[in-house]
Formats: structure tokens, C-alpha cells, sequence
């Protein structure tokens, strides 16, 4: 995957982190101190959609050879999350219960073209 | 651009910086509370003392280590991830004991569970830890009762009694995982403990309330997934 740069247009993580002192949450969500919540951005011209590396499958690789003898059966194509991770939090709940648990897929850390 | 293209992120990129941040934000927000099934954040009216916390930690740890079972908290607090369980969402919930009724030998202690963790969870296992401190160098028979609410709901009824030997100042610990899943079964979220020892001198003592030894059990559950049809 590519991490978003100065002013690249292609498809690319953009980073973005939420701490949660700065929106008050800090008193109930014991660790960790914030949230990446990178995401995924950029244009995915033809030439680039289901690059091998980027989302690529068995159907990808069919549906490039269609592009490629016909424009006009190209379909469109986005920047997606293509490898996620999940987000651990050690929080108390609404009864001051202590709880750890791990959101699946909370954390975004390479995208690519569809 | 693609004709006709729409994608997730592209209505970001044309908003003021202030705004992508305002809106990544409160969809950062909307997002863990849902994953978390909580309506709102939390509001936390007493928060357990860091070395209650930490003490549970690292007696769980330790408990873990000794049942050679998954690795849970560990006592610095930092977080390892779960077992990675097919996307499946696991809990560990720690809940720390509220005092309730007592007489000069017996004591009551309520543990709630919330109503988010009661209603879509499966309990994996409980342990209720308690610590005793014991004056004397001689066995001290304690009585432990898990209690329910009866089906008024007005009287508490025994589901199980259970005789623990206390013979040095230290953790006992104690299964309660079928309790606390037939109590979810039922839709309570309370778990009541009755601890009675004999009425005689030197008998064990509890750790004081706000002491960082003070009892709680600790909880492993899993999210109920919805059942989903995968087609290929």
C-alpha cells in the first residue's frame, strides 16, 4: 500500500488520529491514549484498478484483459481499504465494569484500487 | 475521474480541513460505540482505583499463567490482542464488588454486568476472586453463596453453596461461570455473593472496601455473531 503524501492524487492511507483526551473521552477508555483511523483516498484510473498487489484476484487479472480489448466494459473502480487490524480497548462500562475487548478491523493499513 | 464513479472517501477530500476533521471524528465516535454496543459514552460516576486495577491484572495474570489459559490482562495494562477469533468480538470483563447487606460473620456483595454485554454475549468462563486475610495459623471453613433473584424478583433464592477452606492470609478464587450465564439467560444483570464464616474469634477477614485487594470477578465472554449466510 501507499501512505498519502504531500499532494498525490492516486489512491492512497491517509493517516488520522483521533486522541481521545482531546474529545473528552479520555476518562472511560482506559488504553490505549487514541484511535488511528487512517482511510483511504485517491483516484483509480483504469490503468491501476486491480493492480496484483492492490485487491488483485483471479478476477481482477480477467476483468483487466476485458478493459483492455474494451474500453466500454471497463467498470469503475475505488480506493479501498485492502489490509486491516484490530483496534484494542481496555474501557469501563455504564456499571464502572472494567472491559477489554478487540474490534476486528478497526484500523486501516493499506489500500488500494478495487 | 471514472464516469459515474461514487467512492467512500471522495466527499472528504472536497471539504475544508476543519470539516474533514469534524466529520472523521464524529464518525470515529459513532463508530467504537457501536462496535461496543453502548448507546452513548459512558459516564463513569467511581472510577476503580488504579491499584485495584492493577492488582486484578496481575492476579488474573497469574491465574492465567497457572491454568496456562489464554493471556489476559497483563499486570502492566497494557493491552495484548485477544486471540484473534475469526472476527468474532470477546470480552474480558473485570467487575469489582459492591458491599451490600451485613452482619457481624456474613457479608453481601452485588456484581453488576451491563445490559449491552448481558443481552448479545456468551459467558466463556467467571472466576470470583476474594481475598483473605486470616489471623490465626489454622483452617477457617467459609461458606459461600451465589444468589438469584426468585421469579418475583422480591426474594433472593440460593443457587449454589460451596465450603471454601481459608488456611493463609491470600487469593481464593472460585467458579461462577454457570451462574453468571444463567443469570444472563434470565436477563439479570446482578450477581449476588453471601459470604458467611463462624462466629467464632479470628476468623477470616475480607480485604477492606477500597483496599486494592478488594473482590471481583473476572469475566471471559463472546459477542453472539448474527448468523450470516456466506455464499461464494
Amino acid at each position: 500500500g501507499v501512505d498519502c503524501s504531500g499532494d498525490s492524487r492516486m489512491c492512497c492511507r491517509k493517516e488520522f488520529f483521533v486522541d481521545f483526551k482531546e474529545i473528552g473521552w479520555e476518562d472511560w477508555i482506559i488504553q490505549p491514549e487514541g484511535y488511528h483511523m487512517n482511510y483511504c483516498t485517491g483516484l483509480c484510473p483504469l490503468h491501476m484498478a486491480g493492480i496484483p498487489g492492490l485487491a488483485a484476484s483471479f478476477h481482477t487479472a480477467v476483468l483487466n484483459l476485458i478493459k483492455a480489448n474494451n474500453a466500454d466494459a471497463a467498470v469503475d473502480s475505488c480506493c479501498v481499504p485492502t489490509q486491516r487490524r484490530p483496534l484494542s480497548l481496555l474501557y469501563y462500562d455504564q456499571d464502572s465494569n472494567i472491559v477489554k475487548t478487540d474490534i476486528p478491523d478497526m484500523i486501516v493499513d493499506a489500500c488500494g484500487c478495487t | 475521474a471514472p464516469k459515474g464513479v461514487w467512492c467512500p472517501a471522495w466527499g472528504l477530500e472536497a471539504l475544508a480541513p476543519t470539516t474533514q476533521r469534524d466529520i472523521l471524528i464524529a464518525l470515529a465516535k459513532q463508530s467504537i460505540l457501536s462496535k461496543l454496543r453502548l448507546p452513548d459514552r459512558p459516564n463513569i460516576t467511581q472510577a476503580t482505583s488504579r491499584a485495584a486495577l492493577l492488582t486484578a491484572l496481575r492476579r488474573m495474570r497469574a491465574q492465567h499463567m497457572d491454568t496456562a489459559g489464554s493471556p489476559g490482562m497483563p499486570h502492566d495494562g497494557s493491552i495484548p490482542h485477544l486471540r484473534p477469533g475469526m472476527g468474532v468480538q470477546e470480552y474480558e470483563i473485570l467487575s469489582f464488588a459492591e458491599s451490600g447487606f451485613s452482619t457481624s460473620h456474613s457479608v453481601r456483595l452485588h456484581f453488576h454486568f451491563t445490559r449491552e454485554l448481558a443481552g448479545n454475549t456468551e459467558i466463556l468462563q467467571a472466576t470470583l476472586y476474594l481475598f483473605w486475610v486470616v489471623p490465626g495459623p489454622r483452617t477457617h471453613p467459609v461458606t459461600v453463596r451465589l444468589l438469584q433473584p426468585d421469579p418475583t424478583g422480591l426474594n433472593m433464592t440460593v443457587a449454589s453453596e460451596t465450603q471454601l477452606e481459608v488456611q493463609r492470609t491470600g487469593w481464593a478464587t472460585l467458579d461462577v461461570g454457570r451462574a453468571v450465564q444463567s443469570l444472563f439467560g434470565q436477563g439479570s444483570q446482578m450477581l449476588t455473593v453471601e459470604l458467611e464464616v463462624a462466629e467464632d474469634w479470628g476468623s477470616p477477614l475480607l480485604a477492606g472496601h477500597g483496599d486494592s485487594h478488594w473482590p471481583f470477578v473476572a469475566a471471559q465472554a463472546r459477542a453472539r455473531m448474527p448468523h450470516r449466510v456466506q455464499r461464494r
